[in-house]
Formats: C-alpha cells, sequence, structure tokens
C-alpha cells in the first residue's frame, strides 16, 4: 500500500497547477524512491517529467510498484478543497480503484477525505538519455516568466541564443520584433536574483512560447528556474524542489526558416 | 515557416 503524507497541500496543489493545461490523464509511478510522473502533450511536442522524492514526505511507505491513474481535472477539483497549508496524506491499497487524499488543518482539528476514482492509463514510457548540455543558463523564475509572456505578444517563437557574450531571447513577428539579453549576474545579498550562464560551446535553437509560457506556471513552485539546451535536442526547463525532488519539461525545437 | 518537431523523434519508446 501507498502512504504518504506531505506537511503542506500547497506543494502537490502547485505542481498540479503547472500541469493540468499540457496533460489530462496521468499515471503517478508509486515506488519506494517517491513518486513519479511523465506524460506528453496531445501533440507530443512536450514531456512532463515529475519527480517527488520519498524524502519531500514524512512518512513515506510504499510496498510495491503502483501506478495511480488519475484525471487531472478531477484531482484539482479535490486539491481545491484543502487550503495551502494543510497536511495531505494519500493513501492507496496495491491495487486500488480509488486514491484517498486526507486534508488536516495543523491548527484546528479539521480532517477532510476524499476519494478519486482512478482510471487504467496506458502511457508510454520514454527514455531521457543524459545529456551533456552545451549550455546551462539558471535565471529567476519570475524573470523567465516576463520574458516569455513579453515576446509572446510579438511572436509565436522564440529563438534562444547563448554564447559567452550572454544569453538573447529574441523574436519577430507582424507589429515587429524584441529581445531580451541576460548577463551573468551576481547578487551576493539576493542570490535568487542571479544569472548563472554555464556554456561549452554556443547554442541557438528556436521554440514555441505557447508552450514555455505554459511551463512558466510551474514559477511559483521555486525562485529559479534552470534551462539546459543543446543544437538540435529538446530544451529542458527545469524547476527544483526540495529533497532533490523537481519539475521537469522538455521541448521539441522548432526547425527551418 | 518553421515546423515544430515531435519529442518523439528524440526520446524513444522504453
Amino acid at each position: 500500500m501507498l502512504e504518504a503524507r506531505l506537511e503542506q497541500a500547497n506543494l502537490l496543489k502547485k505542481v498540479v497547477d503547472a500541469i493540468k493545461d499540457l496533460v489530462q490523464d496521468c499515471n503517478f509511478d508509486c515506488n519506494d524512491s517517491g513518486i513519479a510522473l511523465q506524460a506528453m502533450d496531445n501533440s507530443h511536442v512536450a514531456l512532463v517529467s515529475m519527480m517527488l522524492k520519498s524524502e519531500s514526505f514524512s512518512p513515506f511507505r510504499c510496498d510495491r510498484n503502483i501506478a495511480l491513474g488519475i484525471n487531472l481535472t478531477s484531482l484539482t477539483k479535490v486539491l481545491r478543497c484543502a487550503a495551502n497549508e494543510d497536511i495531505l496524506t494519500l493513501k492507496a491499497e496495491d491495487a486500488p480503484d480509488v486514491v484517498n487524499l486526507v486534508f488536516e488543518s495543523a491548527e484546528s482539528d479539521r480532517l477532510s477525505e476524499y476519494d478519486i476514482k482512478l482510471m487504467d492509463i496506458d502511457q508510454e514510457h520514454l527514455g531521457i538519455p543524459e545529456t551533456e548540455y552545451a549550455a546551462t543558463i539558471s535565471m529567476p523564475s519570475a524573470e523567465f516568466q516576463k520574458i516569455c509572456r513579453d515576446l509572446m505578444a510579438l511572436s509565436e517563437s522564440v529563438s534562444i541564443e547563448c554564447t559567452k557574450e550572454g544569453v538573447k531571447f529574441a523574436c519577430s513577428g507582424d507589429i515587429g520584433s524584441g529581445s531580451v539579453t541576460l548577463r551573468s549576474h551576481t547578487n551576493v545579498e539576493k542570490p535568487q536574483l542571479n544569472v548563472e550562464i554555464d556554456l561549452s560551446e554556443p547554442v541557438a535553437l528556436t521554440f514555441s512560447l505557447k508552450y514555455l509560457v505554459n511551463f512558466c506556471k510551474a514559477s511559483g513552485l521555486s525562485e529559479q528556474v534552470r534551462l539546459c539546451l543543446s543544437n538540435e535536442v529538446p530544451l529542458l526547463v527545469e524547476y527544483a524542489l526540495s529533497n532533490n525532488s523537481y519539475l521537469r519539461f522538455y521541448l521539441a525545437p522548432k526547425i527551418g526558416d | 515557416s518553421t515546423g515544430q518537431k515531435s519529442i518523439l523523434g528524440f526520446f524513444s519508446k522504453k
């Protein structure tokens, strides 16, 4: 059986909120290392990969591998019933028909309990190769969100060009063009504002802004976002969570002109 | 116009 207790419901609320417009039905794969999710969007352009390590829960118990097939719209409805600060416990039997969610208020004696019916989801798992990326950029997640939203007002696509000069986000559309360039920057007092660019070779790739703006819904999960790029491979957008847990998005590049 | 690649072109099915 599975029993996983989260100190704050907020974490799961934010994760589900960040991915629910990209993927609808997905398996939450539970084993003794934690709860993982991997799903592609309908058009097979983007891939979501979430890992909530067992250390992110206290306690965490999962005796055998269980796949919880959950509709994210249903999960969102139930998670709305939890206060952000509630303690959240996920429970399931070994061959479950439902997943049980318990919300407890730390401040009062309220205890809410919900069951969500599970679905049989035949999901293909993709092997994501270990990649030595040519460029890795760490930057404030709010800054990345603003850049993506701003550029989407002008164009459907953004080119991300990383050189030793810095990283340039550029677009052009019917009304004109725009770009934002960032250089490495260290803020000793506010390290969450740092921009770090680690480059082994120059990279230039083009991506759909619609997807990037969607990924940025995860901005509330982490002060910093990491962008990993290599020529002609999908972009990795990573939001690191506590205890080595993470929410990652992969986006296939656009090609040609 | 630009073409959009599929993620399946990069990551193989397990």
